[in-house]
This record gives structure tokens, C-alpha cells and sequence, in this order.
């Protein structure tokens, strides 16, 4: 399984591209977060699919994605 | 704000299709 790249997207639907790379993405955000794994990975498919692509390869760009999706969850649970 | 924000975030869970961001509006 090599790695995820913008043509294999292309040949997708944006529902499956976005389900393609949450399963790339959701092994990696779990290792950084454990118990959010599932939230966090939905919450950063809502970013560019290139952001995405790019994550995947930059571990920094992904674990400050995933610290900044952290601080936003906890704020969205402290208003409820 | 509404109510929807209870359902945010959708969670992502591998294996399963991703249902994304529907526009939540019963």
C-alpha cells in the first residue's frame, strides 16, 4: 500500500476521497490522540483535500493540525 | 448556537463509508 496521491484521488468521488484519506489519516491522529481518534479525523476532512495530502506526508504539519482540532473540540464541548 | 451543534463533529470511523457533513436540517 503506498502512498496516497492527488491522481488516485482524482479517479474518486468526494465522498470516497474524503473516505480515503480518513483511513490514511485516522491510524496516524490516533497515535498522537487515542480516545478522539474518531472526532478529530472527521473534524480535519473538512479541510482541502490537498491539506490532506499534505498532512499525510509532514508528521509536524499533522500533529499541529491535530493540537489545533483539540483545542477547537474542547471549546465546542465546554459550551454544551 | 442550534441545536445541530450537538452532532458536530461527525465521527470518522474506519471501514465504515463517510457520511461527511450533511446538511443537518430536520
Amino acid at each position: 500500500q503506498g502512498p496516497l496521491t492527488a491522481t488516485m484521488l482524482s479517479s474518486a468521488s468526494p465522498e470516497e476521497q474524503k473516505e480515503m484519506l480518513g483511513e490514511r489519516l485516522f491510524p496516524l491522529v490516533r497515535s498522537i490522540q487515542p480516545t478522539k481518534a474518531s472526532k478529530i479525523t472527521g473534524m480535519l476532512l473538512e479541510l482541502d483535500n490537498s491539506e490532506l495530502l499534505h498532512m499525510l506526508e509532514s508528521p509536524e504539519s499533522l500533529r499541529s493540525m491535530v493540537d489545533e482540532a483539540i483545542g477547537v473540540l474542547q471549546a465546542h464541548q465546554a459550551e454544551e | 448556537n442550534g441545536s445541530s451543534s450537538v452532532n458536530w463533529p461527525p465521527e470518522f470511523r474506519p471501514g465504515e463509508p463517510w457520511k461527511g457533513y450533511p446538511n443537518i436540517d430536520p
